[in-house]
This record gives C-alpha cells, sequence and structure tokens, in this order.
C-alpha cells in the first residue's frame, strides 16, 4: 500500500472515531444529521457484498470493512436512542435535516444501472455505493449551511471524512503507474467526492486553520 | 484493459 492509500484509510478510520467520541463525551447529538448517517449504512451495506463470497482479500480489508459496516450501524443506532434520551435535540435535528434524499438514491441507482463494470447484482451494487458515497454528505453539509453554527467536532469529523476519498485520489494515479491499473468509475465517483466537499474544505481552511495560525504566537 | 474494479480497496 501506498502513503497516500493508508493516509485516507486512516483519516476516514479516524472521522468515525471522532463522530462516536463526539457524541458519547458530550452526549448531545446535536448538528449531525441522521440521514446522511443513514446514507453510509447503505453505503457500506451495499459496497461489501463481497464478504459473503468468503473470497477475503487481506486481514486488513476485512476487518476495515467489518468495522465500516458495524460502526455506522452503531451511529445511527446512538442517534435513534437519542429519541428519548434527547427527545429535544432530536425534534431539533429532523427539522434542521430536510435534504431531500429520494433525490440522490434515484440518481445515484440510475447511475449504477447505467455505469457499471459488469451487469451483475454485485457489481451494480458497488456502484451504487461508490456513486452514493460521493453524495451522502450532502444532508449534512445541507445542516450545517442551515443552522449556521456548528459544533467544532461535527466540523472535524467532516473534514476528516472528506481527506480520505481525496487522499484516495492521488492513490489512484500511484497505481496507475505502479500497476498500471486504474478503476474509472471510483476515479469519477472520488473526484465527484472531492468537489462536494471542495466548499466546505475552503471554509474549514479559513475558519479553522487560519484561526489557529492566528492564534500562535 | 487497464480500467477495471480494484477489489483491495475500501
Amino acid at each position: 500500500m501506498n502513503p497516500f492509500r493508508i493516509l485516507g484509510d486512516l483519516s476516514h478510520l479516524a472521522s468515525i472515531l471522532v463522530l462516536i467520541f463526539n457524541i458519547k463525551s458530550t452526549n448531545t447529538i446535536e448538528g449531525i444529521s441522521i440521514k446522511t448517517q443513514v446514507l453510509y449504512v447503505l453505503v457500506f451495506l451495499t459496497r461489501y457484498l463481497d464478504l459473503f463470497s468468503f473470497r477475503l482479500v487481506s486481514f486488513y480489508n476485512t476487518i476495515m470493512k467489518l468495522f465500516f459496516i458495524s460502526s455506522s450501524i452503531y451511529v445511527v443506532v446512538l442517534l435513534q436512542r437519542s429519541k428519548t434520551t434527547q427527545a429535544v435535540a432530536y425534534k431539533t435535528m429532523l427539522l434542521t435535516d430536510t435534504f431531500k434524499v429520494q433525490y440522490i438514491l434515484l440518481g445515484t441507482l440510475i447511475a449504477a444501472f447505467v455505469i457499471n463494470h459488469k451487469f451483475t447484482f454485485v457489481e451494480i451494487a458497488w456502484s451504487f455505493s461508490v456513486w452514493l458515497e460521493s453524495v451522502a454528505i450532502l444532508p449534512q453539509l445541507f445542516m450545517l449551511s442551515k443552522s449556521g453554527k456548528s459544533k467544532s467536532l461535527t466540523v472535524h469529523y467532516i473534514f476528516a471524512l472528506g481527506l480520505y476519498r481525496t487522499l484516495y485520489i492521488p492513490n489512484w494515479i500511484w497505481r496507475y503507474h505502479t500497476e498500471g491499473v486504474i478503476d474509472k468509475i471510483a476515479l469519477a465517483a472520488g473526484i465527484i467526492q472531492t468537489l462536494v466537499y471542495s466548499d466546505f474544505f475552503y471554509l474549514y481552511y479559513k475558519k479553522v486553520i487560519k484561526r489557529s495560525a492566528l492564534n500562535l504566537p | 484493459s487497464k480500467n477495471k474494479r480494484v477489489h483491495d480497496e475500501l
């Protein structure tokens, strides 16, 4: 594995840990979009269907896949649980979490049927997962822009998550040069995903990085 | 072909 790939996976892992740690330690779900989190469950369940084929790639690969499936379900369970423990926060979330996900679901489903490596159930599901992942953050970004204020941990979560797919792009270029193969579907969706995050990245740079730089003596 | 699904990625 090349450094971009490792750093990409680590930032993906970090983003989820930041999110869970955030919910657990502050005991609040404020600013988190349940729609985005449900979309991620769908992303991982449709992408890692190969787990059932038992032709496992590597120990690392399998452990990571199982982690992403289980942690995404766990986050949704945590958010659902807040329905009773944080009734007000949960209601506020539903009121501000108003992005129309049916359009993304329909669009990515069509994309999966049209653009895939092979017209089989597993490959269409994989393609759907890749296209869906590229836009799954939209409800979260929409919610963030609507509320105006943002909890810094939520912002760090979104940043780490966006960084992961961005780092996969140099990884794909690296693999093209060293192995001579490139997955054009993953590359195209990865570029779209990075573009979706680009505005957020710019704001993150302006607010978080520049502010911390100014705070230095 | 050069364009193919890379199965060892996440």
